[in-house]
């Protein structure tokens, strides 16, 4: 189950990694960006899972309510031979529906990129009707795994994001602002 | 079937996006690095694949015939709403028998470290006797779908490594000289 093995690497070679640093990321980011909008407990990285798999880079293009900020300070770990990789969020200034601006760090969940494109590959071993299924493994598994993290608690949420309101330009934007 | 997943990942996710600028990166490090050792027809991206998954995140501490040398310059790419993620591969300098210094673009296969770290987690769903297997699968899968692939075609090599001459202090960078 592709779904399965994706949450596990997603948390064992990303998440766990960088969600205990988080708190100290945004703190020296709070010191350098003084005209950040921060509501108190939202230290939290906001994870994007949408149920298509559908995912883009940039999410500037999916909502004009939501523009890229800065990114946090970056994390330098050696890993697997890699000298210095480097492990970055970026946060986004986004606005409601009032135009009143919230800053947030916020992206997908990159694995369901994998997802998306194995779908495609006719050699990769799975189509477009598995892959619904395979997104919602994947959330649950997270779920399950993140759950019994204790040094993850508390740094992160993961929003699925179901498709029935994908016509709403500002369905985005209004999803994340309500966590 | 987590080792065809993962073989997939790593190359929908990062072999697909950062093998065809390899050439490139190269030119411009050996214009800032006159002084580099490079054999000719050299220029490829080893991925190193232990067959028991055991994994170091500095090659230094292998073996004492190789030493970092220098990052090749990095790649920013926007993905997954994540701003100018960087992508960067090690140049380490290793030295023959004889104390001859060779330049070499070289790292382990990531995630192998996903598959040795599952294989302990008593919840993620196998054991240490299925991860020799799992690795070979992940070889497998990587070497076809690599093989399909033009745009990656001679930039990089796979080296799977065999246990048998773990006692050698030297094992690992007469491997890589032998490609
Ligand atoms: N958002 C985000 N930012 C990151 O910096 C990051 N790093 C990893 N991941 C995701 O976590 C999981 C575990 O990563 P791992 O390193 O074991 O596998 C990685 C790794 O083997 C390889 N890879 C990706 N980026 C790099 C990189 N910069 N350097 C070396 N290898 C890389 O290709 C695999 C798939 O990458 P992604 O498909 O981007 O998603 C990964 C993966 O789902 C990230 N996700």
């Amino acid at each position: 189950n592709v779904a399965h093995g994706l949450a596990w690497s997603f948390y064992l070679g990303y998440l766990q990694l960088v969600l205990p640093c988080l708190e100290k990321s945004f703190d020296t980011f709070h010191t350098s960006h003084r005209d950040s909008f921060w509501v108190r407990g939202s230290q939290k990285l906001l994870i994007l899972i949408p149920l298509n798999a559908n995912i883009s880079n940039r999410l500037e293009d999916e909502d004009n309510n939501i523009k890229f900020y800065d990114s946090l300070p970056n994390s330098e770990l050696d890993r697997a031979g890699v000298r210095g990789r480097v492990y970055k969020h970026s946060v986004y200034r986004v606005r409601d529906e009032r135009g009143k601006a919230h800053d947030c760090a916020v992206e997908y969940a990159t694995p369901l990129l994998t997802l998306y494109r194995m779908s495609q590959e006719r050699s990769a071993g799975f189509g477009e009707p598995e892959r619904r299924q395979q997104v919602l493994l994947f959330y649950r598994t997270l779920q399950d795994i993140l759950e019994q993290s204790l040094e993850c608690r508390n740094r992160y949420r993961l929003i699925l994001l179901k498709d029935e309101h994908e016509d709403d330009p500002h369905f985005l934007s209004k999803t994340i602002l309500k966590h």
